[in-house]
């Protein structure tokens, strides 16, 4: 659990890295700022329990930075750096995730109540939000070392958390179904892409695809 | 469904 949680740290350090060495070569060539925003819904649907319960500082103060990197990651992407983001190619029509996801949050539920919808609306569309980056790259057919990086740990955190659970499952009884099928769908739809990252970024190549 | 989870994770 606690690896999962260093691993989620760690994706986030990588985006801030992301957009550091962004703010240096002022480009934003090949990120989705469509996943970008979708994440940035994720999280905030997620979070509003940071108004209802209190589970540790830790907890909390993690809460507050995924929402606030979330949020500066959109505005770096369509404020401040507008012009190198590239738009063209990011044409992924993210209703088509919203909507489903959406609709599935009312019928497959915990508990019918506001706050429990938009945390499992929150799940779902994290397992998918990155579908429009995936897109992205597929059209463009490459990607820039630094995306594929980031990609890879935000893939991992998911895939580390199926462990988290199993072992939670197995020692405290605990399991939250919602939770585990939607980690492990997230985790499938990154494969593809762990695939190339290690047979090709490791192998110190920048991700392209053939044409 | 009768139980929610408790949400202690990220």
């Amino acid at each position: 659990r606690l690896l999962g949680q260093l691993f989620e740290m760690y994706q986030f350090i990588v985006r801030l890295l992301f957009i550091f060495s962004s703010l240096c070569f002022f480009s934003l060539t090949g990120i989705s700022g469509k996943s970008q925003i979708l994440f940035a819904l994720v999280f905030t649907t997620r979070y509003l329990d940071l108004f209802t319960i209190f589970i540790s500082l830790y907890n909390s103060s993690m809460k507050i930075i995924y929402i606030g990197c979330a949020y500066a990651t959109v505005y770096l992407i369509y404020m401040k750096f507008k012009a190198t983001y590239d738009g063209n190619h990011d044409t992924f029509r993210v209703e088509f995730l919203v909507v489903p996801v959406g609709g599935l949050s009312f019928l497959v539920n915990h508990d019918f109540s506001p706050l429990e919808i938009l945390w499992t609306f929150s799940i779902y569309l994290e397992s998918v939000a990155i579908l429009p980056q995936l897109f992205m790259i597929s059209k463009t057919g490459e990607a820039e070392t630094i995306t594929t990086h980031y990609l890879f740990f935000l893939g991992l955190y998911r895939a580390l958390y199926l462990v988290n659970w199993f072992w939670r499952y197995y020692f405290e009884g605990f399991f939250d179904l919602i939770a585990i099928v939607a980690g492990v769908v997230q985790t499938i739809l990154y494969c593809d892409f762990f695939y190339l990252y290690v047979t090709k970024v490791l192998k110190g190549k920048k991700l392209s695809l053939p044409a | 469904e009768d139980t929610v989870p408790e949400k202690d994770e990220l």
